[in-house]
């Protein structure tokens, strides 16, 4: 599941 | 957040700060490539839509309007303040030599796939021919993945699931717009618009 908080590399 | 992260951060940042002063104190962008920094600009608006859609932190959100606001600010300078040091000629590097491969390889790892020009066609009800052209040949680029993975598949006997899902489920987005383009653009009056 994609989790956008966890994909918060700039 | 680790210590790599913020030093990287601010790393890039220092990067961005220092190419718009050696521009702004010299006057002059002799010896930059604007290409370059057009595609930054590009791929930070691309990759920074999530400002919009999902706050995660104070700091995230700073950079990121950081980031776009200085990308934009070296593009205008070397596009339009200071045009006339540009020499384009040096700047000759193929834009599209890039684009193409990352292009596919964004297709290959993602997400979710939601391109804004298809949006748009759907939005407006309309897209200029060119738009159309454009959209055509990404869709068709899907379609040969599918002949591709099939290929693989039985020959080499190679499946990479993530690759052959996402692929199958944008090509499934592209299925209206290629009845559309054929219909209309091919056959029609070279103008797509939704009947």
């Amino acid at each position: 599941e994609y989790n956008v908080y966890n994909h918060d590399e700039l | 957040m680790n210590i790599f992260r913020l030093s990287g951060d601010l790393c890039h940042l220092v990067a961005i700060i220092i190419l718009f002063l050696k521009i702004w104190k010299s006057k002059s962008c002799a010896g930059i490539s604007g290409k370059s920094q057009v595609l930054f600009a590009v791929v930070f608006t691309t990759r920074y839509l999530d400002l919009f859609t999902s706050f995660i932190s104070i700091y995230n959100t700073v950079m990121k309007v950081v980031y776009l606001a200085s990308a934009y600010a070296t593009v205008s300078l070397i596009y339009l303040r200071f045009r006339s040091t540009f020499d384009s000629e040096s700047d000759s590097f193929r834009v599209e030599f890039l684009l193409v491969p990352v292009a596919g390889l964004s297709f290959l790892e993602n997400y979710a796939f939601t391109p804004l020009e298809l949006f748009m066609i759907t939005k407006t009800g309309e897209a200029a021919s060119i738009t159309t052209h454009y959209l055509f040949f990404l869709g068709l680029y899907r379609a040969l993945y599918l002949g591709n993975w099939l290929w693989r598949y039985h020959v080499e006997e190679f499946f990479d699931q993530i690759a052959v899902v996402s692929g199958v489920v944008q090509t499934i987005f592209y299925c209206d717009f290629f009845y559309l383009y054929f219909t209309r653009v091919i056959r029609g009056s070279g103008k797509m618009s939704l009947p």
